[in-house]
């Protein structure tokens, strides 16, 4: 947890056994799946309806969740990243 | 901002050249056909010393995009732009910020960014709307992904967007360039990049294109952005239309080339583009004030466009190698900060390896044979606490031997990127200037000092990058030096924790073209890539053994006649082109009685008729009415013309003085300039033409042997060498003849000399320079074999070995053979200032092979 962080309630999740399993991940702890992240195969977008939208603090509970999930292999909380245009 | 488009019923085809803007080139200039073409001076000729990106020279030759799939991620892309819309290609678009495929920007007047540089892309050519994209008939598309939060997720969609579909992806954002921030992409967007390029274009690698950064008046660095300083990205500066740097540019090490974009807003111009119709200012769809290093990414993403169209079979490393040997430093060389590499290439922090150049770019395209697999060789990591003194100028230099991982599967013996991943602490850490010198001598600053950056102290892993070492042997001596050269006081001295090397590039040599090599002439490429093209059929332009896939198909469609010469009024008809033109644009002559225009020679810009030019294309020069790769013997270049050299015994000249000889025609012998049958007292023929010292005290001598010494000297005791005189004099000090008196020599660590400030011998250590002592000879001069002065470097030569080996030449000088000359000479091409020979019994080129 950075201070200088503004996290999301969005989660970028990598489940090497595909996508029925990420949707059962999804469903299990009451995220929504938005579906693979481009064309990185394997990794999911998860939205969890009950964390807040911009957050100074990291979600420890569903960080727990996912940690302690043996098909979930990494994964990583949104944080605002600032990018301007040229 | 300009409004040229008149309504809607043009957009349904009633327009004539709306109905041909598909497959006609834009020459025109007179305000009906794309009327901002003439705004456009990047390609056509306009900036101030007349360069341009040579972009026309590409469409000459066919090239305009077709088939290639450009997108943009920024801000969205109005699709139904009248100026875009035959080239909108939903395939490469999307909304990432509203979850959807529409990539129409949210109208609230700002988000016109990704519609500026869409149109600088693909602005379709030969309508009566704005201007013409640089690949006027790629397909574009857009992304909508900075309206929103931007996190890696978004970053890492974006940048995987289609990668079967989309060959380029140029993007003009990054973090924020506020000279203290150091971020770059996440770990999803990293591996979207390495997804992109290992898997994008079916294998053959997505191009990213990136602005190299906005932070000039915040005095960033763009190795501090970690798009720019990646690998994967070719990282695009500005040049304004003066040749200069413009103030928004920041100087880094990862910066590859430039495109031209735009200076001060009075004083040069900028990127004339589309611009969005938003609701504030409904008519206004053109703009000429596109302005920022974002102009010139997309610029640069047309080009590559055009070089993929030359060749599909392009890799994403391919691309990285044609930009780095065609771009050219010379329209921009007036800029300092210009410094040769190792193997003779010009390289600029501001400007990479110079401003990119279209009609190259296409020609060794068609060519190209295809690198060899890239290999990456990482050195061990040194960890040793090594201090950063906080004295101001402090420095640690630190030194890593590295065998390039000789003898294993990641040998490499030619560079391409070269990664400096470094750990250190430092307050403030915008006091640091870091250097990286190369085996080859080639110093490469890895980050410059900002000011700005006074948040932080820590480096974490920072993998510097630079591109300066391209072509370079890997092995030998790196050194690191890390200064403490910022202005702010310095409370405690910092740490270097760990630093280690990441070198990439290939074991064989990465310049090859189909069916042989630039180097090596009995190399023959065996790539099963290779092999499939060499089955297709034979395009225009390109020689019968250069077969590649594609291309055939689409000059065909670019040579389909799309008028007839019946509806050709008042003006020029050009058959070759099926079009009709007010005046004939370049490379074409007109017939006044035939109302035509006909082609000029090749390689010219202009002529009078099929035989005699006027003026040739970029990087040739005028001999009478021919266009030659250099002035003959004899001759020097004047404003792209040969002139002759005014003394007859000149086989080189720099210009029209009677003194400006840089070589003689045999039996003379340069000296000052002029040339003469015999050397001047003190001075010895040599066998490279010109006249250099004898050493000091000798009237006359054969090599380094005195055969007489001057007066107050006398032979040695070996007769080898001239000895001062015993005088009364100590060491130090010479006898003033008007008062009789020893006087001090002045130049300190002198040992004898005639006079003040005239030194003739120094102390052991010492050189003789000038009347003077140093430790070491400067920068322009070299020390002579019996290491006892320092002698300047022949006319023209900024560093050299002797009188006889050159090493560098100034920006006015080409080396060629150990010499500097100021144009190569007969059988020698230009190989971005260094002459290089052509093939064998060829006596002019322009280019290997």
């Amino acid at each position: 947890s950075d201070t200088n962080s503004l996290y999301s309630n969005h989660f970028a999740v990598h489940v090497p056994s595909g996508a029925a399993r990420a949707a059962d991940i999804a469903q299990e702890y009451g995220f929504i799946n938005m579906g693979q992240i481009g064309s990185l195969a394997n990794y999911y977008l998860f939205e969890h309806p009950k964390v807040r939208k911009r957050s100074i603090s990291s979600s420890d509970e569903h960080h727990t969740l996912l940690q302690d999930e043996p098909d979930v292999h990494w994964f990583e909380q949104q944080v605002e990243r600032k990018r301007t245009k040229r | 901002d300009f409004h040229y488009y008149e309504g809607n019923s043009q957009a349904s085809g009633q327009n004539p050249y709306f109905a041909t803007s598909a497959f006609g080139p834009p020459y025109s200039t007179s305000g009906f056909v794309d009327p901002l073409f003439k705004e456009q001076w990047y390609l056509t000729g306009g900036s101030k010393d007349g360069f341009d990106m040579n972009v026309l020279s590409a469409w000459k030759r066919g090239f305009t995009g077709k088939g290639v799939v450009v997108s943009i991620l920024d801000d969205g892309i109005q699709t139904n732009h009248p100026d875009l819309i035959l080239n909108y290609d939903p395939r490469a678009s999307t909304d990432i910020n509203d979850n959807d495929s529409d990539p129409t920007p949210q109208d609230n007047g700002d988000n016109k960014h990704g519609t500026r540089c869409a149109g600088e892309v693909a602005a379709t050519a030969g309508n009566n709307i704005c201007g013409v994209g640089v690949a006027y008939n790629a397909s574009i598309g857009g992304v909508r992904m900075l309206d929103g939060t931007v996190n890696d997720a978004v970053e890492a969609k974006a940048l995987g967007l289609n990668p079967d579909h989309v060959d380029i992806y140029s993007a003009s954002w990054g973090p924020e360039d506020d000279g203290k921030t150091v971020d770059g992409p996440g770990p999803l967007a990293r591996r979207a990049f390495i997804y992109g390029v290992t898997n994008g274009r079916r294998g053959l690698g997505s191009i990213f294109i990136w602005a190299s950064g906005n932070g000039g008046r915040h005095v960033d660095s763009c190795n501090c952005d970690g798009y720019t300083n990646s690998i994967f990205t070719l990282s695009i500066s500005s040049a304004t239309q003066g040749g200069y740097k413009p103030w928004y540019l920041e100087e880094c090490a990862s910066t590859l080339a430039t495109t031209y974009s735009s200076g001060t807003p009075t004083l040069d111009k900028s990127v004339a583009t589309v611009d969005m119709d938003g609701r504030l200012r409904p008519d206004h769809i053109c703009t000429v004030e596109h302005t920022g290093t974002s102009a010139s990414a997309p610029l640069a993403a047309g080009i590559a466009a055009l070089a993929l169209e030359a060749n599909p079979n392009l890799t994403w490393r391919d691309l990285q190698h044609l930009v780095v040997m065609t771009s050219r430093p010379d329209p921009l060389v007036k800029e300092e900060g210009w410094y040769v590499n190792g193997v003779q290439r010009k390289f600029s922090h501001k400007f990479g390896y110079g401003l990119m150049d279209a009609g190259k770019m296409v020609d060794l395209a068609v060519d190209w044979g295809g690198v060899p697999p890239q290999h990456i060789c990482k050195s061990r990591e040194i960890r040793e606490d090594r201090e950063i003194p906080g004295a101001h100028l402090g420095k640690v230099k630190v030194f890593m031997d590295v065998d390039g991982c000789a003898g294993t599967n990641s040998e490499i013996r030619y560079l391409e990127h070269v990664q400096c991943k470094i750990s250190l602490r430092f307050f403030p850490r915008g006091n640091l200037r870091i250097l990286l010198t190369s085996p080859m001598g080639t110093t490469s600053v890895l980050l410059f000092e900002r000011p700005r950056d006074v948040s932080s102290s820590n480096f974490d892993d920072w993998p510097f990058l630079s591109v300066h070492f391209w072509g370079e042997q890997a092995h030998g001596r790196w050194t690191l030096e890390i200064i403490n050269s910022g202005s702010r006081r310095i409370n405690q001295p910092g740490i270097l924790k760990k630093w280690q090397l990441i070198l990439y590039g290939t074991d064989l040599n990465p310049q090859r073209l189909r069916s042989r090599s630039l180097s090596n002439p009995t190399f023959q490429p065996s790539s099963s890539q290779f092999r499939e093209a060499q089955s297709q059929g034979s395009p225009r332009f390109v020689p019968q053994d250069y077969l590649y896939p594609g291309a055939s198909e689409s000059l065909s469609q670019v040579q389909k006649p799309q008028m007839v010469r019946s509806q050709c009024q008042i003006e020029y008809w050009i058959s070759d082109l099926a079009i009709c033109v007010n005046d004939c644009p370049d490379g074409y002559f007109a017939d006044v009685d035939k109302k035509e225009c006909f082609s000029c020679p090749q390689r010219c810009k202009s002529c009078y008729n099929s035989t005699s030019c006027t003026a040739c294309d970029h990087n040739l020069v005028l001999f009478g009415t021919k266009c030659l790769a250099s002035c003959p013997a004899g001759h020097y270049e004047a404003d792209s013309s040969c002139e002759k050299c005014p003394v007859k015994s000149c086989a080189a000249c720099a210009g029209p003085m009677g003194n400006e000889c840089v070589q003689c025609l045999k039996g003379t012998y340069l000296e000052n300039g002029k040339c003469s049958p015999k050397c001047g007292t003190g001075r010895r023929q040599s066998s490279s033409g010109s006249c250099i010292a004898c050493p000091v005290g000798c009237k006359s001598c054969d090599e380094n042997v005195c055969t007489s010494c001057i007066e107050n000297f006398t032979p040695s005791s070996d007769s080898s060498s001239c000895e001062q005189s015993n005088t009364v004099c100590p060491l130090g000090l010479f006898l003033d003849i008007e008062t009789g008196q020893c006087q001090a020599c002045q130049a300190e660590n002198c040992q004898r000399c005639e006079g003040a400030g005239q030194c003739l011998q120094c102390a052991h250590g010492f050189y003789v320079y000038l009347g003077t002592c140093l430790d070491q000879c400067s920068g322009g001069s070299y020390l002579t074999s019996n290491r006892k002065e320092c002698l300047d470097c022949p006319k023209l030569c900024t560093k050299c070995k002797s009188a006889e080996i050159c090493e560098e030449c100034r920006t006015d000088g080409m080396l060629q053979e150990g010499k500097c000359l100021p144009h190569c000479s007969e059988g020698y091409y230009n190989d971005v200032g260094t002459c290089s020979r052509c093939s064998q019994s060829c006596k002019t080129c322009i280019g290997p092979g």
